[in-house]
């Protein structure tokens, strides 16, 4: 059991630092609270964005925790995998630069699983090669399928 | 496994007509205005692999998910999920598969799997087979994604474990 | 003390109707549980959207909570004033239309009360005549004032 | 009454030496990117008005609002905010009214009004009677708003009952 954890805790530390250097630039990774007994503590997850000083991931700002947590959720893909993700409105606090990181990071990460995110911010929706339009008219929702070159306005829907 | 489409009829704002929703294997981005329908198509998803707790769909009560404006005593909302089962992670031998989930009025829900119906233990059983299920750390609801990094160290280390 | 709660009330429902119809061009009202005994009954907080139904507050999408929220936070201005409103980030839910809106109603707002708003919305920053600048460097924060004309990079103030 | 300046020293995210923040009596928006301390100024003019509960303030004691970089042990926060009174909301027959917060690395706080010392309770006091208090609806944290519109009904017959 304890060889079983440990080697799932090595590979999502080794997963973590990659996803989270290639987002931000700054570094990320897993500590033990008791490495002799790790089931009698818990497991910290660090974070050093550029500029900053290193801290745990419960006392960064509302972006910061929102990248450290999407960096942790993908990273978790090593040791359980999923097929798809679903994703609402992630990057809702991310400023442009990271929102735009985290676009790319995504349109990376769906050669492994399926990405279907929901996201209102222009420089996510315009990377991706297949938009879904959501529009509500006479009090009901449709759906229609815009093409990539299609320069999507997310108001422009409800035409 | 992974989801090619999803049709939705009656289910909160999708209206009785069904509404099928095309993904790709890739990335699909979902965009509109406030109030569209987005967040209703996550709930959908939620809700055809298994949820039950009509709160974690944002309503009180599971025969609320029926879209409001069919008046009709007889109405219901259906959903539907086709997914890509060319690498068997479902345990059944079809390269596609149709799950449905149909919710009466009075808040009874039937499950259905190849147009066969099932009980909804076999149906969530097949589904964990997959590593898929309605809770799982790869469906993020709206204004929750920050949750995973306020769990505290035990709960971080628990998150881990459970998944061994 | 009926007679004061009613006044309130009332005046609470005007001003709702009118930031809020301001705002999305929908209808928004007040309702009370018990009319005649409004003490032992609670307020309904209605609204319509454009091309939606009439629903209580609760049971409306994340930016249409948030539209909502605004509309009764300025509109409690009437009935209990505030000489500053302090506002982190309630644009984040919001698309860009409604973001906008919002923008240009807490610019006409603060001839009524000053209003400090943080926000990461290229059309909420334009539109003001005050920007603030907040970045890090070596682990500290500082602030920079930039100039109304300036075209505000929410990035570049890293430079 | 509304904000001409705030001054930060040793608070979260701010040095030891004073940043000052100017404030328009209009509209004033505060941007930058993710971390740079945007939310901080926030927390520190919720905690020159008073706020006590460090939870509110994003950390668990009090003592960690002092800025960590600062290692030696005489270090402290310090927040002012220069307040104008021109409308004499605040029952005090000056144009200018400048309130400090000081905490010490032990978690005890001193409260100041035009360079005189006050106890707490005098200091909200005086507050209070413009209708400044720091856990007013007038002050809306980051990720909070929707929690207005999600009040029960009764709560939202409290709020309107709670200030006439
Ligand atoms: N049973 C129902 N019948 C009809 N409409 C419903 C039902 N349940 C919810 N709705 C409505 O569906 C609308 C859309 O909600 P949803 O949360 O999907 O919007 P959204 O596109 O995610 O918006 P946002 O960008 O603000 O998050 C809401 O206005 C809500 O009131
Ligand atoms: N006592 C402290 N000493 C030093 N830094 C601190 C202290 N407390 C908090 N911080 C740091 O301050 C940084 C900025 O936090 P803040 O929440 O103000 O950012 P923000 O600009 O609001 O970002 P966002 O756009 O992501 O909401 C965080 O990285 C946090 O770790
Ligand atoms: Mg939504
Ligand atoms: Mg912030």
């Amino acid at each position: 059991k304890k060889a079983a954890f440990m080697k799932a805790y090595e590979q999502l530390d080794r997963e973590i630092r990659n996803v989270f250097t290639v987002l931000t630039g700054g570094e990320a990774w897993l500590e033990l609270e008791s490495p002799d007994d790790p089931f009698s503590g818990g497991i910290f997850l660090m974070a050093k964005f550029p500029k900053g000083a290193p801290r745990e991931s419960s006392s960064l700002s509302g972006g910061e925790k929102a990248i450290v947590a999407v960096s942790f959720l993908l990273a978790f893909q090593t040791i359980y995998p999923s097929g798809f993700y679903l994703l609402d409105e992630v990057d809702a606090a991310l400023d442009p630069m990271y929102a735009q990181g985290l676009g790319k990071m995504l349109s990376d990460w769906s050669s492994r699983a399926q990405i279907i995110v929901i996201s209102l911010k222009e420089s996510v929706v315009s990377k991706s090669p297949n938009v879904l339009g959501v529009y509500m008219t006479a009090g009901s929702s449709n759906v229609i399928r815009l093409k990539k070159e299609v320069q999507v306005d997310v108001r422009t829907q409800q035409s | 496994v992974y989801i090619t489409k999803l049709t939705l009829k009656g289910f909160k704002s999708f209206p009785q007509h069904p509404v099928s929703v095309p993904f790709e294997p890739t990335i699909n981005v979902i965009t509109g205005p406030n109030g569209s329908g987005k967040s209703n198509i996550m709930d959908a998803l939620r809700f055809v692999l298994g949820e039950n707790s009509p709160k974690a769909l944002r309503h009180n009560k599971m025969s609320d998910l029926v879209h409001d404006q069919s008046a009709d005593e007889n109405s219901f909302a259906r959903v539907s999920a086709t997914l890509d089962n060319t690498d068997r992670g479902i345990p059944v031998d079809e390269d596609r598969i149709l799950i449905t989930r149909e919710l009466k009025r009075n808040g009874d829900s039937q499950y259905f799997m190849n147009s066969r119906r099932l009980s909804r233990n076999q149906y969530l059983e097949i589904l964990s087979a997959a590593h898929i299920s309605y809770d799982g750390l790869n469906i993020i609801a709206q204004g929750t994604i920050q949750r995973l990094a306020e769990l505290t160290p035990d709960e971080k280390r628990g998150a881990v474990e459970q998944y061994l």
